[in-house]
């Protein structure tokens, strides 16, 4: 298999900020894992998908280099507000 | 599109703007003519109109600003956030902040045109959320446009009238410009630009988008062209990986473009004719580079020509008829490429599978083949 570059470590409290600001990764949300998916690998999976990106649920380098693209600061996901 | 729902929208027409501040990157002309063309294209296609004020409160509040900025949405310096803006509500609502941080052009993609970003935002300032369609203005992702030539896609025209209708001083018998669409993989009757492989990915290109597939996808993403090369053009005629040079090449009228990943490799777009064709030979429909001898294809009208991209010559004997090799292949020829030891030739909506040494042709798909819808 391809090996998938190593992410660092600032690129995934990057990717974690990013799901926070756009698609509604909250705190509390972050700590209850259900039927064994964890909030972020969920939320993850909402961008991929969103972006028609290959949906793994896991930070990959074309997920990662989305996320880096300049973008407007409005949620991609409806947030009561 | 998608909106803000819970009916966030403005319950009038006619709309007040002020702008409070100027970024240093443009003059105050240019800045004014952006804002008021970005909110043009809203009030074209809706009964919406706006007009300036220059003291007081406007429903739309518009202002550069760095880091926070007392909304409680701090900027993040250059590049990342380059603005955002409000949904309609008092206060607040349809205010529309823009990043200082950003270089802010006129026009030029040396910066981040102004226009584009403002009228994206005054999409939300108007009820719009974001779009998942990547040709559409509220599109989250920044991709340059040229401001002069822009016109409103078909998702954002839908988006805006599902809140507003129709502009009602548009006469129904003068059919706006048509809106540009996104083209769908789906849609089983597309006839493709062209194809190629990069790097093991597969690449279908349909006006200002492509697709990328990987092996290990199901679902291929779209995106525009301009958005990973930007100085590329749009509706091309052919594109094929060179091998010997490792760039991608598009071919567009009588020009040829090659990419080193994402940068114009220096000396380019060159003549078609660099590749030792005949000036009588005004565009390539579609370019195939086969592995096994190194010979690159360039497919024109019913005729091919042979490239040998070591010794970068033409070879001799060409053109040759396509039926002549291609068996059964007797329509014109739109898109070609490799892949795994096949050659694929697309002439329409069908891609036809032949084994190039022996000419034999082994199987005739539909586009979805590989482009999964």
């Amino acid at each position: 298999c391809v090996p998938i570059s190593q992410v660092a470590e600032q690129d995934e409290s990057f990717a974690e900020s990013y799901l926070k600001k756009f698609f509604n990764l909250t705190e509390e949300s972050n700590s209850v894992v259900r039927r064994g998916i964890s909030p972020l690998t969920r939320k993850l999976a909402d961008m991929q998908k969103f972006f028609g990106l290959h949906i793994t649920g896991t930070l990959d380098a074309d997920t990662l280099a989305m996320m880096k693209k300049p973008r407007c600061g409005v949620p991609d996901v409806k947030i009561a507000r | 599109f998608s909106t803000f729902g819970g009916d966030l929208k403005w319950d009038k027409k006619s709309l007040t703007y002020r702008i409070e501040n100027y970024t240093p990157d443009m003059s105050a002309a240019e800045v004014d003519d952006s804002i008021a063309r970005a909110l043009q294209v809203w009030a074209r296609v809706t009964p919406l109109r706006f007009s300036r004020i220059y003291s007081g409160t406007a429903d739309i509040m518009i202002s550069f600003n760095r880091r926070a900025h007392r909304d409680g949405y701090p900027f993040d310096g250059p590049d990342g956030t380059l603005a955002h803006a409000f949904a309609p509500a008092p206060g607040l609502g349809g205010d529309a902040h823009f990043d200082d941080d950003e270089t802010f052009t006129f026009r030029s993609n040396s910066g981040y045109v102004l226009f584009m970003v403002a009228a994206h935002e005054f999409g939300h300032s108007l009820g719009l959320s974001h779009s998942d369609d990547p040709g559409a203005l509220m599109y989250p992702v920044y991709s340059y446009r040229n401001p002069d030539t822009f016109t409103l896609h078909r998702d954002d025209i839908n988006g805006i009238q599902s809140l507003y209708g129709p502009n009602p001083d548009v006469d129904p018998r003068e059919p706006e410009p048509t809106a540009p669409t996104t083209p769908d993989a789906c849609d089983s009757t597309m006839v493709l630009d062209a194809v190629a492989t990069l790097r093991g990915e597969m690449l279908f290109f349909k006006d200002s988008f492509f697709w990328r597939s990987y092996p290990q996808s199901n679902t291929p993403q779209q995106t525009l062209i301009t958005n990973f090369w930007p100085d590329a053009p749009v509706n091309i005629d052919a594109a094929y990986e060179s091998q010997q040079l490792d760039r991608l090449l598009l071919f567009k009228g009588r020009r040829v473009w090659a990419f080193n990943a994402y940068d114009l490799a220096p000396g380019y777009p060159k003549s078609i004719s660099s590749f030792g064709l005949p000036q009588s030979v005004k565009k390539v429909d579609a370019v195939l580079y086969d592995q096994a001898s190194g010979k690159t294809l360039l497919f024109a009208g019913d005729s091919y020509y042979s490239y040998d991209e070591a010794r970068k010559t033409m070879d001799q004997g060409f053109p040759k008829r396509v039926d002549e090799t291609f068996t059964g292949l007797t329509t014109k020829v739109t898109a070609a490429f490799q892949y795994r030891g096949f050659s694929y030739v697309y002439s329409g909506p069908y891609m036809f599978e032949y084994s190039l040494r022996s000419g034999r042709l082994f199987r005739v798909l539909r586009n979805d083949y590989f482009l999964r819808c």
